[in-house]
């Protein structure tokens, strides 16, 4: 365990935690789209499907504990809790999964490291997270709504993909073998379509502020 | 020195 990796791992915790957080606390889910939300609770259910066959450390496991309980937390608040149910809107977040998930189901079959079940599964986890966060990302588009999209959410997600990538490139330069082209590429990707979402963050974030200027 | 089995990052 490197720093980087250490301090990825934190700030992607702390990226759901937050946005976990947020929604009980305002009880609200405005601008947050459910289908980003049920994508990551399939990226963390398919990739942990080791939890129970191969144990790495207690940290590992614990931290996949938690990622899959606050996302499937997240998931059943929009979707189940009487009051922040209200304050999703459909009718904006249309983005089809099958565009997402069969493309990445297909590429897992194809391309993957050992063609087991687990491992197809593991692969197709990290092709499906690196495109997650499109259905978010039309949302944000069409509404224009950042109200609940915090500063600190998009910081935290954006530090976790920045880490990540460092922690790659430390451990390739320290560790022999260390050679993971499915992952990498991935989260290349996946980081390049985060700097997409930034940009409108950042877009979104500057007209909402012209537009509480005093007239 | 090989890697050890699973994956070790989450």
């Amino acid at each position: 365990m490197n720093i980087f990796r250490l301090a990825g791992d934190m700030t992607h915790l702390a990226s759901v935690l937050v946005l976990l957080l947020k929604i009980h606390t305002i009880k609200s889910c405005a601008g947050i789209s459910l289908k980003t939300q049920e994508l990551y609770a399939i990226v963390f259910a398919t990739r942990y499907l080791d939890i129970f066959t191969d144990f790495i450390s207690l940290y590992n496991t614990i931290m996949k504990l938690i990622f899959l309980g606050s996302s499937f937390s997240i998931v059943w608040y929009i979707r189940q809790h009487k009051i922040v149910r209200r304050s999703y809107d459909k009718d904006q977040d249309t983005f089809r999964y099958v565009f997402i998930v069969l493309p990445c189901i297909f590429l897992a079959l194809i391309i993957n490291e050992k063609f087991t079940f687990k491992e197809v599964m593991w692969t197709f986890s990290l092709y499906l997270e690196a495109v997650a966060i499109l259905p978010q990302l039309v949302l944000l588009q069409r509404t224009r709504n950042i109200d609940n999209l915090t500063g600190q959410y998009v910081f935290l997600l954006g530090a976790y993909r920045a880490l990540y990538i460092l922690n790659w490139i430390y451990r390739y330069f320290t560790e022999p073998h260390y050679i993971h082209w499915i992952p990498w590429i991935a989260g290349i990707v996946q980081t390049l379509l985060y700097g997409d979402f930034f940009y409108y963050y950042f877009h979104s974030w500057k007209n909402n502020k012209k537009l509480q200027l005093p007239a | 020195e090989l890697e050890p089995e699973g994956h070790d990052e989450l």
